[in-house]
């Protein structure tokens, strides 16, 4: 497989900060 | 934890400023954002440091319910970017620590800025160097968050293919200069290092700009 790992990883809900902008 | 009280010339702009407040001008002028941006970040702040613990500080948990609406849910990366923000380590984020790191996340903000704080999120030992392993356990809590399956081999595949590619020197792990390197060729790996929502943090928090006595 060519997956970069880096790639991956940046897709974790823990980077997504944009949950702090939006009301609950 | 105590609390200072500060207020504007206007009695009725009086506002309870936490421990760790620090000027929106200061902070601006250290930063990728404006006073009144400051300002409106100052808002969301005391949102968020006040949501669980009512101190002006925001502690993990509510970091972490900020992300995930619960603040049970603990997540290697979420963890790791709250250790990152709290440039003090003493446990909490205080303002300018929020202002200062989140400015790395704008949009504007210099590619080798957010490579730097990548790569020291992703040196999860703090040795100064990403290494193999430390890539692996990456990939295995992000397959867990996912439910994603990849067998043991094909894990161990991609790691092994990201690293040839990474590691020029071959010594079995990154150093930041490779790591700037690889970034350049491979841009998408910063995708989670820019945040949309900080180019019209003004619109999002409409009602303090719209209060700020301060002219950009």
């Amino acid at each position: 497989t060519n997956l970069n790992a880096f790639d991956i990883i940046s897709l974790s809900s823990g980077f997504d900060l944009s949950g702090m902008f939006e009301d609950k | 934890m105590g609390c200072a009280w500060s207020s504007s010339s206007s009695p009725s702009r009086r506002q309870r400023r936490a421990q760790g407040y620090e000027e929106p001008a200061v902070l601006a002028a250290e930063t990728s954002f404006t006073v009144s941006e400051v300002e409106a970040l100052y808002e969301l702040y005391n949102k968020l440091s006040y949501s669980i613990f009512k101190d002006g500080l925001i502690h993990k948990e509510e970091f972490r319910l900020a992300l995930f609406r619960t603040s049970e849910r603990a997540n290697l990366f979420a963890d790791r970017v709250f250790h990152l923000f709290d440039l003090k380590r003493n446990g909490v984020i205080e303002f300018g620590e929020f202002v200062r790191s989140l400015s790395i996340f704008h949009p504007k903000a210099l590619v080798s800025d957010k490579a730097a704080f990548a790569f020291k999120l992703y040196d999860l030992r703090g040795t100064g160097y990403i290494e193999k392993e430390e890539l692996r356990e990456m990939v295995v809590a992000l397959l867990d968050e996912s439910d994603l399956c990849l067998s043991d081999s094909a894990v161990d595949e991609i790691v092994d293919n990201t690293f040839s590619q990474a590691d020029t020197n071959g010594d079995g792990r990154l150093d930041p200069r490779e790591w700037e390197e690889f970034v350049k060729k491979n841009p998408t790996s910063l995708r989670n290092m820019s945040l949309p929502y900080l180019q019209d943090i003004t619109t999002t928090f409409p009602s303090f700009a719209t209060h700020s006595e301060v002219n950009d």
